[in-house]
């Protein structure tokens, strides 16, 4: 059952020691939904990597830094996890991201999507869809609706998109949202 | 055409053993 992308799953794993770009790591490619599986049953799970330790699943062609062409002008939808997450809810978030992007969930506004991110991290995971043109409200309206309800966030829970540009302008990592649903 | 998957039929796939 090919997919209509060809995707690359990255981890990155934190080593001060070394460049960024040293500590981030291609895992494997897949085009069909035999393959994410037999990839996705071959890796730990999210909740088991260690502090500082990502996954990012971006399309072929695409590298998982702001700073790729298909990046640059993008952004993230931002969902934010409470230490506790981690137990409960983090592999199951992380898995239905993973399935909306490989199952092109978001219809005419699949192409505006880059890939997903994991950060593992003490002080409180986070998940976030990467998209290609922050200035693209419709598409990323769209995409952060589909999201939020695919992931099954109560209509309390607000996430945030934040064009790369403002994130990394900010030293502290809180970019002021450009979008919320 | 273009190849939209839902959850439940990726789903479906997780715990197939892999054809050889």
């Amino acid at each position: 059952h090919p997919l209509q992308y060809r995707w690359a799953l990255w981890f990155f794993k934190n080593d001060r020691s070394r460049a960024w770009q040293d500590n981030l790591h291609l895992v494997a490619k897949v085009n069909t939904v035999e393959d994410f599986w037999a990839m996705y049953s071959h890796v730990k799970l999210a909740s088991k990597l260690s502090s500082g330790c990502d996954y990012a699943l971006f399309k072929d062609g695409i590298e998982p830094m702001w700073e790729d062409n298909r990046n640059k002008r993008g952004g993230r939808w931002l969902v934010s996890l409470a230490k506790q997450q981690r137990h409960i809810e983090l592999d199951r978030l992380w898995l239905e991201t993973l399935l909306c992007l490989i199952g092109e969930s978001f219809e005419e506004y699949n192409r505006e999507v880059c890939g997903a991110v994991v950060n593992i991290r003490t002080k409180g995971d986070k998940i976030a869809v990467w998209t290609s043109e922050a200035e693209n409200q419709a598409g990323v309206l769209h995409i952060g609706h589909v999201y939020k309800e695919r992931l099954g966030l109560s209509s309390k829970t607000i996430i945030g998109y934040q064009a790369h540009a403002d994130t990394a302008a900010k030293s502290n990592s809180l970019a002021k949202n450009k979008f919320v649903v | 055409g273009k190849k939209q998957y839902d959850r439940e039929f990726l789903l479906d796939f997780q715990f197939m053993p892999a054809c050889i």
